[in-house]
């Protein structure tokens, strides 16, 4: 979701 | 990954060298805010708890374990480096930086995509760092005059996130059209609290002159 695939940055 | 996501970390990771570069090579911290890199510590912390439960790429691994040691590598020169400590002056490091603390975890409670521990304490690390250069940004305003590395330093910091928003503009019209609204106003506060530095940055740069921030 949303937030999830945000956290494939650094 | 997009070109201005990869400009964006490896202009993250060169500012690290170059404040690394400095206290190495001149055995100095003058001109540095110890509280801003300590505040860097905990946004490192709390952005990276997935380090070892979730893997996206070996790119990101490393990039994390850099940032993490890095950033614990120039607070332990500050601190425990028996001639870089001796150039720390905590009479110019004035911001109370633990005041920035509270407000960024309660906003993290408040403001958050999942009220779950790990997404409370990522969100509170983008929050954080929106602010952890304010220590660095007031040091600078005291400090008579600003060494090139330092202002270097502070300029690729900045331009870092600058970048990230480039990416996520990218992100968003070209990808996947999905509005992530805490990192991008996060992320437009951080770039928005260097708008004046990068004024008088660019300004020096053109007039070959010494860096110097109005009080």
């Amino acid at each position: 979701d949303n937030a999830k695939d945000l956290k494939d940055e650094l | 990954m997009n070109l201005f996501r990869l400009a964006g970390d490896m202009t993250h990771l060169f500012s690290i060298i170059v404040l690394l570069l400095k206290i190495h090579a001149t055995k100095s911290c003058s001109g540095i805010s110890l509280k801003t890199q300590e505040l860097y510590v905990i946004v490192f912390l709390t952005r990276y708890l997935d380090l070892f439960t979730r893997f996206v790429s070996l790119y990101n691994t490393v990039m994390k374990i850099v940032f993490i040691g890095t950033s614990f590598a120039i607070v332990w020169y500050m601190r425990y480096h028996k001639v870089v400590k001796q150039t720390y002056n905590k009479d110019e490091d004035t911001f109370k930086h633990y005041f920035l603390l509270l407000p960024c975890f309660v906003l993290a409670l408040l403001l958050h995509n999942e009220f779950t521990t790990m997404d409370v304490l990522w969100t509170f690390s983008l929050y954080l760092e929106a602010v952890a250069i304010l220590p660095q940004l007031v040091l600078l305003q005291q400090s008579r005059n600003i060494d090139n590395l330092t202002g270097n330093y502070v300029f690729f910091l900045g331009a870092y996130r600058g970048l990230y928003v480039l990416n996520w503009i990218y992100r968003y019209f070209l990808q996947d059209h999905r509005a992530r609204w805490i990192p991008w106003i996060s992320g437009l506060v951080q770039t928005a609290l260097y708008a004046d530095f990068f004024y008088y940055y660019i300004l020096s740069w053109k007039k070959h002159e010494k860096l110097k921030l109005p009080a």
